[in-house]
């Protein structure tokens, strides 16, 4: 089976969110994401990780248009004794960028290939999350220019042409 | 603009590996995948959330097939060094379990009703990974048939239809 690579895109508008110090139990993403939904904030990537076996504790990040970031910020500090998490990070210089396409999962080397394209523009990897279709990364948004120009390099895909490559 | 939700899917053939203590910097992301690719296997979702500011430490976890986890740690404990990590957590007794849809983004209602069927069932959310079509969490396997249920209810999807919920 052949991985099908149709492009790179990037996003420079948004911003991100950390809470930190979770609680790792059940009920708490949903009372944190139903204070984002009350505040009617619109959010793209989510990402948590395991939780560190000696504390009980985590981390969710998530990211937003800038705009909506007080908004959010203001909202989860209102809630943050009911919830019990230990602080907010917030990070509006970030940039997104993501690998489209299909077939992945059985390609390892795609993956490779992107985060080596990263790592030889000497772009620092702050997120990463998955799917068979998409790999996103967060970088900083000075490194998003860099950082799509080494992909497209890296896959030999071209601006120019709309023709997807074929990986494998 | 409405959320369409497509269905929910499930997988209970992964297990999880974390790459504990991962130096947060450029390539670290690169010579992991790298060596997971020359071993090659298949890798599913991959998660990093946002290092830790006091130790400049992070942790990248990954999803593949069961029948491949050996062969990963193997691969993985053979560069520790070269890498740098401090330890490998190896986890064969995860679920998976995804919202799959369109229009997710707008609608952060979806994710908050999502995270809440979870809730509602008692059932942990350990990784969390989303995009506009697909959210995706990581549960424990035995878990995982509740969560299926919680979340057909929660939306109001039956598994003996096969129409998309729209959602707003
Ligand atoms: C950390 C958070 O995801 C928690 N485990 C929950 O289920 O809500
Ligand atoms: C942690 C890892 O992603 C690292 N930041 C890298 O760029 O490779």
């Amino acid at each position: 089976e052949q991985a099908i690579i149709a492009g790179v895109a990037h996003d420079r508008s948004e911003a991100k969110i950390t809470v930190v110090g979770v609680p790792d139990r059940p009920g708490v993403a949903a009372a944190i994401f139903q204070t984002i939904a009350d505040a009617q904030i619109n959010i793209d990537m989510i990402v948590q990780n395991v939780s560190a076996a000696a504390t009980g504790l985590t981390d969710i990040s998530f990211t937003l248009p800038k705009a909506e970031g007080k908004d959010a910020t203001n909202a989860l500090q209102r809630v943050q004794k009911e919830i019990g998490f230990q602080s907010l990070l917030f990070d509006d210089t970030i940039g997104k960028v993501s690998l489209v396409g299909a077939g992945m999962r059985s390609h390892p080397g795609v993956s490779a290939t992107f985060f080596a394209a990263l790592a030889e523009a000497n772009v620092n990897i702050e997120m990463i999350t998955t799917s068979e279709i998409r790999l996103s990364v967060v970088v900083r948004e000075k490194d998003l220019d860099n950082a799509v120009r080494s992909i497209h390099t890296a896959f030999g895909l071209d601006d120019s042409n709309n023709e997807a490559v074929v990986y494998g």
